[in-house]
């Protein structure tokens, strides 16, 4: 863990007045590989540790503390305040409120749906699923049996639809219908893949959504930022939620997702029930990259 | 040994981009730059890198006798594509003219049954379900005594996504592989582990957890037609020895092949 195996090196650094270049060096290379460790993407995790540099250097060390733990303490206070900076609500606006959620195959964005359905419909929203999913095998079934459990409205698709033709259909009954909220699900798909890319970019100019949401498995490593970019360049995102933050996943994506794309980061799903949706704790994201 | 012409050496820089956006491990990443003496020589020539790298790949067993029904478990966490995978196992044993049986023992989540016994429709085999919420390992069972009563050539169980950091579902998961076993001696033939590619380094804490529970002998890595380069698997073979067996290049059922250490190294190596 980065708190341990630093404390470690930074010992060495005892006893020393100034931080200077030279005698945090090693000590900042460690702190890379920690990054590393936590699935920081490589790039980001440069650039991180040359802002760090930047603001240690020259710095006097404090009374009663080493230069190493001083290091160590602008490394947390910098994580924090970054993904302080990334913190950010949904956006309620426009009624219905709309949400399309997109993602790389098994994130999470079904069972997400579901989650956010049931915390709005608790706060006695009228909430409508839209099953955008045609293509998985049972995916329609699976929204439907979520949304019977939390007994939210849902709309699958008829026969001859397309994503595009249920997408319009569930914009007219959304408006038609008074909903406060419609939370459009949509099938995995990889950035790798245009043809899915360009469906996708249709759905949102169909949808018009307020918020789309990248739904992201918190166990990602250095794809996320060119998963998180091509996704953004697709269809906008206005936000990220990471999932399945209950397993050991340090959580390094969410770091790398928000420096590469200035995406703001909502919630956490935090397990497969579906009350398993937290609010995002940037201090304590950030102690859990650092290990 | 160098030939007529110096051979082009890529740089230290240039290696430590490369493994790191791939995911290899930083220990083994270092690792291989001190190996190969890359500082020392001004740089590292990628052939030898790809040799060093597959090196780290364990071979899966040869085939030897196999017993029939071959019963195979598939575990892993959440999402990873364990029932698309079961799929494309029972769609390849189709192709060789086998008889396959498949095993829907996710009770668990919502249309979880469903998504499998369509599966099996498109395919054309059987499918041995439970209803929701039903045990697991009863499922099981029933499935093993139908692949024999049946002649099946293989039985491939499916089982519920878990996170491998919960306790009571990796018992769960024991539970049902006591369960296989006592519906035929020996079974279950094989354990695989279903890893997504895109994983970072949490797919060795998946797979050592999920070892550490069920006598697993093999892994999958699905979503290898996307963008990630699953660099772990370096780590599998390294510190679990545990060999990859097939990779997962779309979501239809043909999409899967053998895994192919060389083509793997290449490929990542770009
Ligand atoms: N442990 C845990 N499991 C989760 C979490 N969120 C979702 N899951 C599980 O992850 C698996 C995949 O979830 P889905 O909702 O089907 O994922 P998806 O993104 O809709 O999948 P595709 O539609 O195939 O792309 C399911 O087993 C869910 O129960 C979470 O926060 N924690
Ligand atoms: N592109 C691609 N998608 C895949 C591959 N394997 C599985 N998928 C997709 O990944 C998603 C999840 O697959 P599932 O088979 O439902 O995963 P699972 O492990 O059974 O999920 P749970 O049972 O919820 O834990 C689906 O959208 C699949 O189509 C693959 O090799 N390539
Ligand atoms: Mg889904
Ligand atoms: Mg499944």
């Amino acid at each position: 863990a980065l708190t341990n195996s630093l404390q470690a090196v930074f010992r060495r650094l005892r006893g020393q007045g100034t931080l200077t270049e030279a005698n945090i060096e090693a000590a900042l290379r460690e702190v890379r590989t920690a990054l590393l460790e936590a699935d920081v993407n490589f790039q980001v995790a440069q650039d991180f540790i040359e802002q760090v540099r930047r603001r240690c250097v020259g710095e006097e060390v404090l009374r009663g503390i080493t230069p190493g733990q001083q290091v160590i303490r602008r490394i947390y206070e910098q994580l924090v305040e970054l993904l302080g900076r990334a913190r950010r609500d949904v956006k309620w606006a426009g009624r219905p409120m709309t949400v399309l959620l997109v993602g790389l195959n098994g994130s999470g964005k079904t069972t997400t749906a579901a989650k956010l359905a049931k915390r709005w419909s608790a706060e006695r929203r009228k909430v409508l699923l839209v099953a955008c999913d045609l293509k998985r095998p049972a995916a329609v079934d699976q929204l439907r049996r979520l949304a019977e459990r939390i007994g939210v409205d849902m709309i699958g698709p008829e026969p001859g639809d397309t994503p595009a033709t249920l997408a319009a259909r569930a914009v007219r009954k959304a408006q038609r219908e008074l909903y406060d909220v419609a939370i459009y699900d949509t099938a995995g798909r990889l950035d790798v893949d245009d043809e899915l890319l360009a469906e996708l970019r249709e759905l949102r100019d169909l949808i018009r959504p307020h918020n789309v949401i990248l739904v992201l498995d918190a166990a990602v490593g250095q794809s996320a930022v060119r998963v998180a970019q091509r996704f953004h360049e697709t269809a906008g995102l206005t936000g990220l939620i990471l999932t399945k933050l209950d397993g050991d996943a340090r959580g390094g994506a969410a770091l790398s997702v928000h420096a590469a794309t200035g995406c703001p980061i909502l919630m956490v799903g935090v397990g497969e029930k579906l009350d398993d949706l937290e609010p995002f704790h940037p201090d304590r994201m950030a102690s859990r990259i650092l290990g | 040994q160098r030939g007529a012409a110096p051979e082009e050496r890529w740089p230290v820089e240039r290696v430590e981009e490369a493994l790191y956006a791939a995911d290899v491990a930083p220990s083994l990443v270092m690792e291989a730059i001190e190996r190969l003496g890359a500082r020392r020589e001004g740089g590292v020539v990628p052939q030898r890198l790809a040799e060093h790298l597959a090196g780290l790949l364990v071979e899966p067993p040869a085939p030897g006798s196999v017993r029939r029904p071959r019963v195979v478990v598939l575990v892993g966490t959440n999402g990873s594509g364990k029932t698309t995978t079961c799929a494309k196992l029972a769609w390849r044993s189709r192709q060789t003219g086998r008889r396959p049986l498949l095993c829907a023992a996710d009770t668990f989540r919502a249309a979880g049954s469903d998504q499998l016994r369509l599966w099996a429709d498109r395919i054309g085999c059987d499918v041995v379900t439970g209803a929701t919420g039903a045990d697991a390992a009863a499922v099981a069972f029933d499935a093993v005594t139908a692949a024999v009563r049946r002649n099946a050539d293989e039985l491939y169980v499916d089982t519920a996504g878990r996170m491998h950091t919960r306790e009571p579902l990796l018992q769960e998961l024991q539970k049902l592989i006591r369960s296989v076993r006592k519906a035929r001696e020996g079974a279950p033939d094989d354990c695989w582990l279903v890893l997504d590619a895109a994983l970072g380094r949490n797919a060795l804490s998946q797979a050592s957890a999920f070892a550490g529970a069920v006598p697993l002998n093999g892994a999958i890595i699905t979503k290898l037609d996307g963008s990630a380069k699953a660099g772990f698997v370096f780590s599998l073979g390294r510190e679990l020895r545990i060999p990859v067996l097939y990779a997962g290049l779309g979501e239809s059922p043909e999409d899967l092949v053998e895994f192919d250490r060389r083509r793997f190294v290449r490929s990542l190596l770009g």
